[in-house]
């Protein structure tokens, strides 16, 4: 994987097989797990990095669910990478990992991200056919149990916000429930998009505080003062229905609501200049500053056990 | 293939929250298969939004009949995509090239 250009976006195959290529490379550190099938029967990989021991404390990262958000693969990739460079090198990730396992999801709905690449640069959602409806797809973070059917998501097949028939109808979303539940010991869930710079915590589909606001708010702004002093890259931080809008069936908001404190979801580059067709010079200087971010919260999870 | 050719991303800023509504109702216009790529929520946060060729008329003079401030954040998003393609096989020839 030395010779992988982490600087350009890449299809989903270079991208798996640059994941079983992690994998073998580095078989004490990186394990991958088929946690689920897409809806048109891709695997849903999960690179789950591990120094040890049976069902340690975990964070969780997932990128890409959207799948038009480009930046956030291509800089998910440089991430799988980074931390099998910096186990062992960097004291920060190496106390993190000699405690807790990270799970990484490269790309949470390939069969979005295939269709990105072959039918329409511009899709969201997933793949799914809807009964009914020439319109295809649902926004698979309005799927989740969370305020479901609520403001801030659309009850239309053909609408980009579209939540889905059911909570969990998406196998993509459900596949990730599953892993949750099952896992049982998750402390960080961090679900990364593009694009408008933003650190949010829940909620989204309601105006009521999370009882951890006053934590989630402070290691945000920790964590976004670190993105930035690397090259200066302004985040704002806040719940998401304060911060951008609101929005029902969200992810995290579901994760909080399951008991895992450290819900976060990333907005990365840029505020608006190319929206979803960032710039590949971006990817590297994306994908840098976010890891400061990350290893931020990471260690805080770390240090502030619950 | 899905193109995007004369599609232009919009940038909406409004003026207050009186023109908060009228930039949501935009969101009902079905046949104007606008794709939101930011949603309306408050004046601090501009909404983007890709519109198609054959509404970018109708959206244009929409806005400026409610006094509604836009600027053209992507001039022509097929003119992008074509060159994020053209970066991605140049990257990819040059892996040939190097492998």
């Amino acid at each position: 994987t030395d010779s992988f250009d982490f600087s350009n976006y890449h299809t989903l195959n270079e991208i798996y097989s640059f994941q079983d290529q992690l994998v073998a490379e580095n078989p004490n550190l990186v394990s991958k797990i088929v946690i689920g099938q897409s809806y048109q029967g891709r695997d849903l990989n999960v690179l789950k990095f591990s120094t040890g021991g049976s069902n340690r404390p975990a964070i969780w990262i997932d990128t890409g669910i959207h799948s038009r958000e480009w930046i956030t693969q291509a800089s998910s990739t440089w991430f799988a990478k980074k931390i099998v460079t910096d186990y062992g090198r960097d004291p920060a990730l190496t106390a993190v990992l000699n405690q807790m396992d990270i799970f990484l999801e490269i790309v949470a709905n390939p069969d979005g991200f295939v269709y990105t690449h072959t039918n329409n640069r511009m899709w969201r959602k997933t793949r799914k056919p809807n009964t009914g409806s020439s319109c295809v797809g649902v926004d698979p973070n309005r799927n989740w149990d969370a305020g479901f059917g609520g403001a801030g998501a659309s009850s239309s097949p053909c609408n980009e916000s579209y939540r889905g028939p059911s909570v969990h109808s998406e196998p993509e979303v459900k596949a990730i429930v599953d892993f949750v539940k099952s896992h049982g010991n998750l402390k960080a869930f961090i679900s990364i998009h593009s694009y408008s710079q933003m650190l949010l915590y829940p909620y989204g589909y309601t105006y009521t505080p999370a009882k951890d606001k006053a934590a989630l708010d402070s290691l945000a702004k920790t964590a976004v003062a670190d993105l930035r002093s690397l090259y200066g890259t302004s985040y704002r931080y806040g719940s998401i229905i304060d911060t951008i809008y609101q929005a029902s069936g969200g992810s995290i908001d579901w994760t909080y609501n399951q008991g895992i404190k450290y819900s976060f979801a990333f907005e990365l580059r840029d505020t608006g200049r190319y929206g979803f067709n960032l710039p590949a010079n971006q990817i590297l200087p994306t994908a840098q500053e976010t890891w400061l971010a990350l290893l931020t919260i990471f260690s805080h999870v770390n240090n502030n056990p619950y | 293939k899905d193109t995007f050719e004369g599609h232009q991303v919009l940038r909406i800023v409004a003026k207050d929250v009186t023109q908060l509504p009228l930039i949501k109702d935009l969101e009902q216009f079905t046949d104007l298969q606008l794709d939101f790529w930011t949603y309306v929520n408050n004046v601090e946060n501009p909404v983007d939004i890709r519109v198609p060729a054959h509404s970018l008329q109708y959206v244009k003079r929409y806005l400026e009949t409610h006094g509604i401030g836009y600027s053209v954040m992507i001039e022509d998003l097929q003119a992008m995509v074509d060159e994020e393609q053209e970066q991605m096989k140049a990257a990819a020839r040059s892996a040939e090239v190097f492998s």
